[in-house]
């Protein structure tokens, strides 16, 4: 654990408490992508199965019950409990065109083939694209509440600490995951343009547009 | 021989 690793951690938090927050405060969904939000239920779902298997620590026990059950809790507020407010018109991304080739790429490029590496490989690449609905619909209504910049500028922060986390481990344990780096690489990036945005509009003009 | 990966990270 370094402090890079922590902060991208307490930063994934963060986004993921701001959305349910922001949903369940506002009593509504509008602007969010529901699609997304399947997307990282499944990611947390497929990649915290060894929570059955093996146990590493207390922290990263409850941190993955926390983001698993907030996950299916966002899920729940979305497509049932403020089911009228999501704006599925406006949430038109084709999910298939990123879960099939995600799907086939973990069978085939993974550290071991078996179904629980299978199932972890395909978490971290489908992580790396999940937010690409949401930033469609954004793209798509051509605006954004500011407390969904937020959370999104967080989701975004934590993958970027975590690329200083792998280096930091590079240096000092001699650590490095090849998958989780070069997918970690490909999430941070397609950020870039909306950490831009954020910086230089979403702090000073509201509603923010694109 | 079952090599079995542990992943530390979330």
């Amino acid at each position: 654990m370094n402090v890079f690793r922590l902060t991208g951690d307490l930063s994934h938090l963060a986004a993921i408490i701001i959305l349910l927050l922001k949903i369940w405060k506002s009593r509504s969904c509008a602007g969010i992508s529901g699609k997304s939000q399947i997307l990282f239920a499944i990611v947390f779902t497929t990649r915290y199965l060894d929570l059955l298997t093996s146990f590493i620590s207390l922290y990263n026990t409850c941190m993955k019950v926390i983001y698993i059950g907030c996950a299916y809790a966002t899920v729940y507020l979305i497509y049932a409990k403020f089911r009228a407010t999501y704006d599925g018109n406006h949430d038109s991304f084709r999910v298939e065109f990123l879960v099939v080739p995600v799907g086939g790429l973990s069978v085939l490029i993974n550290h071991d083939f078996s179904p629980l590496e299978i199932l972890w490989t395909f978490s971290i690449y489908l992580e790396s694209v999940a937010i690409l609905p949401q930033l469609f619909m954004i793209s798509k209504t051509g605006e954004a509440e500011t407390i969904t910049t937020h959370y999104l500028f967080c989701l975004g922060l934590y993958r970027a600490l975590y690329l200083f986390n792998w280096i930091w481990r590079f240096y000092f344990e001699g650590f490095f995951d090849m998958i989780a780096i070069v997918a970690g690489v490909v999430q941070t990036v397609l950020y870039c343009d909306f950490f831009y945005l954020y910086v230089t509009k979403g702090w000073f003009s509201r509603p923010y547009r694109l | 021989g079952e090599v079995l990966t542990q992943h530390d990270e979330l």
